[in-house]
């Protein structure tokens, strides 16, 4: 454990916050693309199964239940939550998700590290992450003004993901035998999805606007 | 390297 993925952690857990927040405190998830959260709570479940078989840390375990409990939970306000659910923008995430699952499957049986079960469905959760926040980042496009809490969301989400870079760096040049390939260009693929939603993030902060993606 | 990563990240 180092400070940079100690500090990713934190700002995933966030990012989770923050997005809980807005829908519990609102009562609305405008803005909010349902199919990026249900891609999460797939991703949380296929990565975490092994939470039944191995155990890394206290730490590891308990990060992972709070992570896939708050999947859930968004997941259950968006389409179940007898108030929350007729604020879902639908006709703005129309986003084909199930092509990014089928994708990142075939991907998972053809490239990974051991060809065993729980090995190719850990694969499948690396790669799906990497391009879950595409419906998302599609809907943003197409909503008008994005309320802050949502915007704050997804920078957070990739400020996340920017630091567990700078933590991979600081393994590799600190660990003898470290060495994650799959991980590192999934997570750097990952992380240059956000580049685009960053810039503007920035410049409409910058000029004390609220942020519109052209 | 074939070796299987370590799932020590979440």
């Amino acid at each position: 454990m180092n400070v940079f993925r100690l500090a990713g952690d934190l700002t995933h857990l966030l990012s989770l916050v923050v997005l809980l927040l807005k829908i519990v405190a609102t009562k609305s998830c405008r803005g909010v693309s349902a199919k990026t959260q249900e891609l999460y709570a797939i991703v949380f479940v296929t990565r975490y199964l092994d939470l039944l078989f191995s155990f890394v840390s206290l730490y590891n375990s308990v990060m992972k239940v709070v992570f896939l409990g708050s999947a859930f939970s968004i997941v259950y306000f968006m389409r179940y939550h007898k108030v929350v659910r007729h604020t879902y923008d639908r006709e703005l995430d129309t986003f084909r998700s199930s092509f990014l699952v089928a994708g990142s499957m075939v991907l998972a049986l053809l490239i990974n590290s051991k060809y065993t079960f729980f090995e190719v469905l850990w694969t499948f959760s690396i790669y799906l992450e990497a391009v879950a926040i595409l419906p998302q980042l599609v809907m943003l496009q197409r909503t008008g003004n994005i309320d802050n809490l949502t915007g704050n969301y997804v920078f957070l989400l990739g400020m996340y993901r920017g630091l567990y870079i700078l933590n991979w760096i600081y393994r590799y040049s600190t660990e003898r035998r470290y060495w994650q390939m799959i991980v590192w260009v999934s997570g750097i693929i990952q992380t240059a999805l956000y580049a685009d939603f960053f810039y503007y993030y920035l410049k409409c902060w910058n000029e004390n606007r609220t942020l519109v993606i052209p | 390297k074939d070796v299987p990563q370590d799932h020590d990240e979440l």
